[in-house]
């Protein structure tokens, strides 16, 4: 469903200065599985994750999305494809600033074209699932760090989306509330979605089927776990 | 150093909703304590740091700094304290938007009326500490996550603050990075200085002398660890 030939990403810094994010990154993903990408910070994971997430464009390479070549896609398909396929957790979150957290959770279901009661109705629902039931009201800084993040997943998930994008989506929470997380991604899994993520924790790489390892651009190791 | 006594923190939500984020913390942190402050999400530790850091107010307690009450000081000390005495690594970074690296990290020292020649070295070498000598002049959209981090964490040790407060400073990094930013808090503890971190992880936890858990906006448990 995702395949990537030679994905390169490069910044010009004005002046003589480039880099190089991503130095050609090849990768083929299909539908259900569940794969880890890690490494060190700075790395490139979170620029691979924008250009399969469809939200920024490789300076050269090719990226077929189900197939079809990206680059070539126009912007219907492009938005379509955005927020019915895919859901995705930033690491810096982007919540609304001035939007409650129902209403930052809604907001793909707007796009979506869903019907106000039942978008208010999925949002309550997916706040819950990340034991936020209790401050549907509050705006992103009237919010702990992890409780952000967290309305950052049930965004993501509210949708039910094909593809779950999750950048380093624990990084601000205990291990408890981490693992209850990681129960709402098993089960999207499970309904046979896929999901990608970047972690920097091992125990959370282990939930997946299969771990890519990235340093300074490009891919180190691509490993499937046989057992899980 | 540190003395609080029964601080409260609540927040009106407008209607009857009232959110309790601390409910009566008492603690003494003495000069050249290593702690970490564990809990849940949500359950206060921010809101802790905060308060220490002479960044927000409790509703009721008292808390005194080096014997001084807090709630008494006058503008100038606040502010020397907050620019001479301690460093914040924020858990959301707080960087500003439209500065490059260089100029994030010299901001303490242009509050503290630093020459401009000593204050450029000052924060070129805490960027090189913190591995990102080759990014001085990114701005933070220039960043990744880990390097966003680490810029609020080079900003906070530029001035060898005598308290350093940390509100997870190791979330978005992967365990060799994090392992290198726990050697320059350790250089920092050793020259005589105060460390409080807040982390989610234990193995951050364990470079600490005294672990305090905090659950539901109180102290669950305080527990020194002798033989560190
Ligand atoms: N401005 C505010 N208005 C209302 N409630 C708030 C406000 N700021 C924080 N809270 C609430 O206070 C509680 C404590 O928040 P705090 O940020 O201290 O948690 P935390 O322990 O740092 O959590 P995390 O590990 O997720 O960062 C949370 O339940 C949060 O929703
Ligand atoms: N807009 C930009 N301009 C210049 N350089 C950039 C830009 N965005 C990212 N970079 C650089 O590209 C590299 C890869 O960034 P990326 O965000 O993908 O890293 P990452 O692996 O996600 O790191 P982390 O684990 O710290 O989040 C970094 O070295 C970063 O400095
Ligand atoms: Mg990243
Ligand atoms: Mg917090």
């Amino acid at each position: 469903v995702i395949n990537l030939q030679q994905i390169k990403k490069s910044y010009d810094m004005g002046g003589a200065e480039q880099v190089q994010a991503l130095r050609g990154v090849s990768l083929a993903i299909h539908k259900n599985e569940y794969v880890a990408i890690m490494g060190p910070s700075g790395s490139g994971k979170s620029t691979l994750m924008n250009i399969i997430g469809c939200l920024d464009t490789p300076s050269s390479g090719l990226y077929e999305f189900n197939g079809v070549n990206v680059s070539e896609m126009n912007d219907n398909s492009l938005a379509r494809v955005r927020n019915k396929e895919i859901g995705f957790v930033f690491q810096t979150f982007n919540l609304l600033a001035r939007s409650d957290s129902l209403h930052n959770v809604e907001l793909p279901l707007i796009y979506g074209g869903v019907s106000s009661s039942l978008r208010k109705k999925m949002a309550h629902n997916a706040l819950s699932q990340v034991g936020l039931g209790d401050r549907v009201h509050h705006k992103p800084n009237e919010l702990s760090g992890g409780q952000r993040q967290r309305v950052a997943i049930a965004r993501a998930l509210v949708n039910r989306p094909s593809i779950l994008l999750a950048d380093e989506p624990t990084g601000n929470l205990d291990s408890i509330t981490g693992d209850e997380i990681m129960i709402l991604f098993e089960e999207l899994h499970a309904q046979g979605n896929t999901i990608i993520l970047v972690t920097h924790e091992e125990y959370i790489a282990e939930h997946a089927h299969r771990i890519i390892r990235i340093r300074d651009g490009v891919i180190a190791s691509d490993e499937t776990v046989a057992n899980r």
